[in-house]
């Protein structure tokens, strides 16, 4: 494998990318999902996550062109030249151009999109071409790659490795990822006693907890929590989330992951999503939250970070003057730092590792300490 | 005079190398160096181009090296520059 000269990549792991226009070859819909397959493809093996602009200036621009388009490397009709991207980098760079004179397929019957827009996508996060025959990003467009069974090889995991490491859940070794249902070693254990949680919401009555890529959902009727892919309800969330908490009075779930967030209402992503999380009022040395949750009596919502935490008036829709303020100070008994919280039967539940604080704000005091993972019925 | 076939076909060739060469190889865009057959620098970048590409490297534009030069390929370059 190599990498562009100067070794050009993202300085974020969450990227976004936008379909700027489409092929006459292909349904939208089977060309918005080859891209989404090809992004999976990447987003298993690094820690990267990427969510979908419908307008504006994304990281990734994708689009069809034919001939000269617009950069310095016009397309060449029909063959040879399929498509190419530039490295990581603002504007033009990250962007992807497909040639709209070759046959774009969703089999190998033309010239899979799948296929190219992996390979292309590898330019985009920074790869150069490899010498090595079986790699993604050998030059040479390979029509009889088995798509069924189509993987990274060890040589293009270690290329992009190389820029931006494992996957965060895996310690171990790179892995050579593969397409069917991820081994038992990468799906969270329910039950495991030392399990913690990225984030944790209410959803219409159920309680969602978010885990690397999956959530467990907790309804009143099904005491055994369903466990599911968050991309499986919501493709264009990024996995690893930092916080999560629901608005009643909006019907509304925010999510939130590094300095971005996203509104959900149901399955849907809201459009004009994700925004900067500067927007609430966060001053700029903030860079992500660790956990949030939303007083649905007293409309107040309160951001936890590190040792502080913020409140914000969801009537004014404003940050509260005369914060940060310690978390110790006002709801003495909690460690930081907070993965998750929760409110429900008048109790705030602070999680933090695989301890729970159920904290009595009447009261203003810790009343239990239980395991994390107690709601899921461990 | 009318080219004959053979030359004909030799001269598509040598066009077809010349621009992969320049378009994914970093070969410079000058004409004269490639009628000159035997220039080092071409041998040189043909060479590098079928290390690359995993061909027997022999320098030459034999019908290996030019039957891969029109596979449909990525359109970024595979040297650096």
């Amino acid at each position: 494998f190599s990498s562009f000269p100067g070794m050009p990549k993202w300085r974020k792991t969450h990227l976004t990318y936008r379909i700027v226009n489409y092929t006459p070859d292909l349904p939208r819909d089977a060309v918005d999902s080859a891209i989404e397959k090809a992004l999976k493809v990447w987003e298993e093996v690094t820690p990267l996550t990427f969510s979908r602009l419908y307008e504006g200036e994304a990281d990734i621009m994708i689009s069809f062109a034919v001939k000269e388009h617009g950069d310095f490397y016009s397309f060449d009709g029909p063959g040879q030249s399929l498509a190419h991207a530039y490295p990581p980098g603002p504007g033009l760079y990250g962007d992807i151009h497909f040639d709209d004179d070759e046959k774009w397929t969703e089999d190998a019957s033309g010239t899979n999109l799948f296929l190219v827009a992996a390979h292309e996508l590898g330019h985009s996060l920074g790869l150069f071409h490899s010498a090595n025959t079986e790699a993604l990003m050998y030059p040479l467009y390979n029509s009889f790659t088995e798509l069924a069974q189509f993987r990274l090889s060890q040589d293009d995991v270690n290329g992009i490795q190389s820029l931006y490491g494992p996957p965060p859940a895996s310690t171990e070794e790179p892995l050579v990822p593969t397409k069917s249902v991820p081994s038992g070693s990468e799906v969270p254990a329910k039950c495991d006693p030392a399990s913690s949680f990225d984030a944790i919401s209410t959803l219409r009555g159920e309680y969602l907890f978010f885990k690397d890529r999956y959530f467990w959902r907790r309804s009143h009727w099904n005491p055994e929590p369903e466990f599911h892919l968050i991309s499986a309800f919501w493709p264009s969330l990024p996995s690893y989330l930092d916080a999560a908490y629901e608005v009643n009075s909006r019907d509304t779930v925010f999510i939130f992951k590094g300095n971005e967030f996203w509104a959900i209402r149901g399955n849907e992503v809201q459009a004009g999503y994700p925004r900067g999380i500067h927007t609430l009022g966060f001053p700029s040395t903030i860079r992500k939250i660790d956990a949030a949750v939303s007083d649905k009596e007293k409309k107040k919502t309160y951001f936890f970070a590190e040792d502080k935490y913020w409140r914000f008036d969801e009537n004014s829709q404003s940050m509260e003057q005369g914060f940060p303020r310690l978390i110790a100070d006002d709801f003495p008994g909690v460690e930081p730092k907070v993965d998750a919280v929760l409110q429900a039967f008048g109790f705030f539940y602070f999680f933090s590792g695989s301890s729970q604080f159920e904290f009595d704000p009447n009261a203003r005091m810790v009343t239990h300490i239980l395991k994390s993972n107690s709601w899921l019925h461990c | 005079y009318p080219l004959s076939g053979a030359a004909k076909e030799e001269d598509s060739n040598r066009d077809l190398a010349q621009q992969y060469l320049e378009k994914y190889y970093n070969l410079e865009k000058d004409v004269k160096q490639f009628r000159r057959k035997d220039s080092n620098l071409i041998v040189k970048k043909i060479q590098g181009m079928q290390k690359f590409l995993g061909l027997e490297v022999t320098g030459k534009l034999d019908t290996d090296t030019l039957e891969v030069m029109r596979k449909p390929r990525c359109g970024v370059p595979d040297v650096g520059h």
